[in-house]
């Protein structure tokens, strides 16, 4: 553990915090993406199949933790809030990305199996997941200010990650191409959402679109 | 080797 990487799992968990706090403070899951939270379910029920296997306290809490909220939320937004939830907004078409993913990992994985395979299909799908919220943004063109937090937490913890890897490498001379390349992917797909972040909503304006 | 990579992180 590290300083980049612990900072970036708590940044996931306020992400997952602002999040929640969102729904319940306005009761309403507008502006959310169904969509993206879905696709992070996967990602977490894929990737932790290993759930079993014990690295640490940490790690094995983070995953139930993971696991556990985004199945929540799902919840919340399906079934709690779901007079609140505008699917004519949440258009993006998610079966491009599932399987693009999923052929990804059947070409370009360490190893064929199956927990391994289904493991690098969710670091190629997290890689895009936040895809359909963006595009829900994009087609609104303007956002609630606790969900621009959320997206900016969010978009920080990846960014950390990839603080992480590069001192990793010079530490431990860790390397781990396919996380590395999907980290960078997903990391630049927060670079137009970080830029109206910081020149709107850090100086107190609302987030809109230009 | 690819495959002694371990997954610590989440």
């Amino acid at each position: 553990m590290n300083f980049f990487r612990l900072t970036a799992d708590l940044m996931h968990l306020l992400s997952i915090f602002v999040l929640l706090l969102k729904i319940q403070k306005t009761r309403s899951c507008s502006g959310i993406s169904f969509k993206t939270q879905l696709l992070y379910a996967v990602v977490f029920v894929t990737r932790y199949l290993d759930l079993l296997k014990w690295i640490s306290l940490y790690n094995t809490l983070m995953k139930i933790f993971f696991i556990a909220s985004s199945i929540y939320i799902l919840y919340l937004m399906k079934i709690k809030f779901r007079a609140t939830y505008d699917p004519s907004q949440d258009t993006f078409r998610i079966e491009f990305l599932l399987g693009a993913c999923l052929l990804l990992a059947l070409v370009f994985n360490y190893t064929f199996t199956f927990i391994e395979v289904l493991w690098t299909f969710s670091i190629y799908l997290e890689a895009v997941a936040i895809l359909p919220q963006l595009f829900m943004l994009s087609r609104t063109g303007e956002a609630e200010t606790i969900t621009t937090h959320y997206l900016f937490a969010l978009g920080a913890y990846r960014g950390l990650y990839l603080l992480n890897w590069i001192w990793r490498f010079y530490t431990e001379h860790h390397i781990d191409w396919i996380v590395w390349v999907a980290g960078a992917i997903q990391t630049a797909l927060y670079s137009d959402f970080f830029y109206i972040y910081y020149k709107k909503v850090l100086h107190g304006q609302k987030f809109e679109l230009p | 080797n690819a495959n002694k990579i371990i997954k610590d992180e989440l």
